[in-house]
Order: structure tokens, then C-alpha cells, then sequence
């Protein structure tokens, strides 16, 4: 495992944490979507089918487990925590994502890298994690003004991305056999749908306002 | 056939 790889992980972790102190310190979940959030736990769970069949390392293991229980409690929280889902935004949480599922499913069906029940479930994953951020960009763009800690949110998300995207172009130049086009390219996808939104978190950062998007 | 990448990364 390299460092981009690594650095990577650790932003997505940190995402996580940042979402998780946002909803128990603020005991509110506004500004977040549920949509994005229910989508995440399916990525994880239907990408880590493999825990039980394929064992890559103990760090594999233990992040795919603390993925698969922080996304299910985020969901669970937002959806049956009493005080938290009075929070929601769900007037402004309206895209369709039930539309991402299909096309996501739809693809995973045409291309993957065999066609068996896990790596279509695999394939799966990757091309729904690419868009599943869609719901949520969208919401913020809805509500305009964007919290301090929902912003670091989608920042440390967008980091993880770029940081994989280090992780591949060190890998190919290190690796003889390198080739994992569907991940790739899906990455690719993944990372572009965040550069609008970087540019706003960069002018709010070096302008050291409240970040705002536009409508 | 060809061999499957091996899914090892997050």
C-alpha cells in the first residue's frame, strides 16, 4: 500500500467522523442527505461481499467494517434517532435516486469483469459510489448556505477521491501489471462531479467567508 | 480466461 493510497483512506475515514460529530454534537442532521447517505451503506455493503470470501489484510478487513457499521448507524440515525430526523431537509432532498440505482445496476450488468454474482455486485458499487454523491451536492446547492462541518464533510470526501486518484498514477508506474480499468475510470467520474464544489470551498477558504453555492 | 483483478483496495 503506497501513501496516496493510505492518505486516501484516512480522508475517507476522517469524512465519516466529521458526519458522525455533526449529527451527535449538533444532534442535527440539516444539510445532509439521507439519499447520498442510504446510497453509501449499499456501496458498502454490496462491495464488501467479499469480506467473507477474500481476505486481502487485516486493515482491509477492519476499514471495511468500520465502513459498513458507520454508514448503516448514519442512515439508522438519521431515519429513527427521535430528536436527529426532525432535522432533516427532506423538502429539499427530492433527486431521484432511486433512477442512480438502476442505471448503476443496469451498467454492472453490461460491464464487469466477470460475470458472476460478486464481481457484478462489485462493479456495481464502483459506478454507484461514483454519482451517489449527487443527491447530496444537490441539496446543498438547494439550501445555499452550507455549515462549517457539512462542508468539511464533502471536503474530506472529495480529498479521498483525488487521493485515489494519486494512489492509481503511482500505481501504474510501479506495479507491472497494473490494470483496473472500471475503478479508474469510474474515479475519474467520481472526482470531476466534486470540482465545482471545490472551487467553492477554495474561494470561501481564501476569502474566509461562509461557503456558499450558487444557485 | 483471463484473471480478475484482485480487489484490493476500499
Amino acid at each position: 500500500m503506497n501513501i496516496f493510497r493510505f492518505a486516501g483512506d484516512m480522508m475517507h475515514l476522517t469524512s465519516i467522523l466529521v458526519l458522525l460529530l455533526k449529527i451527535y454534537a449538533t444532534k442535527s442532521c440539516s444539510g445532509i442527505s439521507l439519499k447520498t447517505q442510504e446510497l453509501y451503506a449499499l456501496v458498502f455493503l454490496a462491495r464488501y461481499l467479499d469480506l467473507f470470501t477474500d481476505f486481502i489484510s487485516v486493515y482491509n478487513t477492519i476499514m471495511k467494517l468500520v465502513f459498513i457499521v458507520s454508514s448503516t448507524a448514519i442512515v439508522w440515525c438519521m431515519k429513527r434517532d427521535r430528536v436527529v430526523r426532525r432535522s432533516y431537509d427532506k423538502q429539499l432532498d427530492t433527486f431521484r435516486h432511486y433512477f442512480l440505482l438502476a442505471a448503476s445496476f443496469a451498467l454492472a450488468l453490461l460491464v464487469n469483469e466477470k460475470f458472476t454474482f460478486q464481481e457484478i455486485f462489485w462493479a456495481f458499487s464502483i459506478y454507484l459510489e461514483a454519482v451517489a454523491i449527487l443527491p447530496q451536492l444537490v441539496l446543498l446547492q438547494r439550501s445555499g448556505n452550507v455549515d462549517n462541518l457539512t462542508g468539511q464533510y464533502v471536503f474530506f470526501l472529495g480529498a479521498y477521491r483525488a487521493f485515489y486518484i494519486l494512489n492509481w498514477i503511482y500505481r501504474y508506474f510501479t506495479e507491472t501489471h497494473f490494470s483496473r480499468w472500471i475503478a479508474c475510470i469510474s474515479g475519474l467520474v467520481q472526482t470531476a462531479l466534486y470540482a465545482d464544489f471545490f472551487y467553492y470551498y477554495y474561494i470561501s477558504w481564501k476569502n474566509n467567508t461562509k461557503l456558499k453555492l450558487p444557485a | 480466461g483471463a484473471a480478475v483483478t484482485e480487489h484490493d483496495e476500499l
